[in-house]
């Protein structure tokens, strides 16, 4: 059984693949040979759902300036459209033979198809997803980077007027992605690593206050070297923090132990 | 068995009505 990483993929795919699983099983016990339904009517709305999915999927394709989701939709929407044509081969091959083996084959293979193509369907937006919260995360990484041209009072209030907004988005972002993951050790790597990033803002600040102050005053060299050491310090304690966020936000492997 | 197909594919076309519903809500 597949484990799903997103509460919204768990929630779409969860229960298909549930049935995928139990039907294999009992094709499998069935194969003596009970006649199987006519599934036409049912086949027909599953292609109906399938060619809208085709459709919106290319219209996104083509709307998207994300090259990786661009490049990953058509295998998946090659995949569940393939699918789609399994099933139907399987209700015209039962409407002839509703005995028929090899369309018990296609009707499993058409579900397990579907399954796998919407799975990666949902990954490849996922990713997408993820990717977006990645790009604020840089944002705020390169707001950090120019830290060093802050060396004026005024320079620093424009500074913090820039990086407050960006670090707000980054901090929204990350929550509502930490609340939608399934796995508790990556929710609770992302939570720490946020306090610590909130916790750490106002240090930075006042670290930067700290050292023009000190260049302003034309304190003692060693003063404003120590000043500025520690600016730098906390500035570096923050980038790693969010380095972390950006690992963390890519992971999609299990801890095993937790899941079984 | 027979339900269980038709339960199958119409579970199936659920799902992919709402990974379009995903599709649009995040595309939009």
């Amino acid at each position: 059984m597949p484990v799903f990483h997103t509460k919204i993929i768990e929630s779409i795919l969860e229960p298909v693949a549930q049935q995928v699983s139990k039907l294999v099983i009992l094709h499998e016990e069935a194969e003596d040979g009970n006649a199987m339904p006519d599934l036409a009517m049912p086949v027909q709305t599953v292609k109906l759902a399938v060619d809208n999915l085709v459709k919106v999927g290319y219209d996104t394709i083509n709307c998207s300036e994300d090259q990786i989701l661009k490049q990953d939709m058509p295998p998946a929407l090659n995949r569940v459209e393939e699918a789609s044509m399994l099933l139907l081969q399987a209700s015209q091959l039962l409407r002839s033979d509703p005995f028929s083996a090899p369309a018990r084959k296609k009707l499993i293979e058409g579900s397990r198809g579907i399954l796998q193509g919407t799975s990666a369907l949902l990954l490849a937006f996922d990713e997408s997803e993820v990717r977006k919260i990645i790009r604020v995360c840089k944002n705020v990484l390169e707001y950090l980077a120019i830290v060093e041209v802050v060396d004026r009072m005024e320079d620093l209030v424009t500074y913090v007027k820039n990086l407050s907004p960006v670090l707000t988005t980054m901090a929204k972002q990350v929550d509502g992605r930490e609340k939608e993951l399934t796995h508790q050790v990556h929710r609770e790597m992302l939570c720490q690593s946020l306090d610590q990033v909130k916790n750490l803002t106002p240090v930075v600040i006042s670290g930067i206050k700290i050292y023009i102050t000190a260049k302003e005053n034309f304190q003692m060299p060693q003063q404003v070297v120590d000043a500025q050491c520690n600016r730098d310090y906390m500035v570096k304690k923050m980038r790693d923090e969010i380095h972390e966020i950006i690992r963390v936000l890519q992971l999609t492997t299990y801890d095993e132990e937790e899941w079984d | 068995l027979r339900v269980g197909w038709e339960q199958l594919l119409t579970a199936v076309a659920r799902n992919i009505n709402e990974v379009e519903n995903q599709i649009l809500t995040r595309d939009s």
